[in-house]
């Protein structure tokens, strides 16, 4: 059953990372890891996936990785 | 793991290069 530890990937939270500052795609894997989504590795991949388009972020690279980031 | 986190890493990006 969920209970308050638990981590939501959403399209919400996905903006409010990438907003505060920009990310690799490791970094936000690292954000929902699959022990604290309760979501399958595939999942995680295709549901980051889909939000990622709908969000359209920015991208840089830094340190020679590619980051994506919003801005408000 | 480590390994488990770079797939991970390396299939979401096939999938945004498809888009972006």
């Amino acid at each position: 059953t969920p209970s308050s530890s638990d981590v939501l990937l959403t399209e919400d939270a996905v903006r409010r990372y990438l907003i505060r500052k920009p990310m690799t795609t490791k970094d936000l894997l690292k954000k929902f890891q699959t022990k604290r989504t309760g979501l399958s590795s595939e999942q995680t991949v295709n549901v980051l996936a889909q939000i990622l388009k709908r969000l359209n972020p920015e991208r840089k690279n830094i340190n020679d990785k590619m980051h994506f980031y919003l801005t408000e | 793991s480590n390994s488990e986190a770079d797939e991970m890493a390396a299939a979401l990006e096939a999938e945004l290069n498809d888009f972006m």
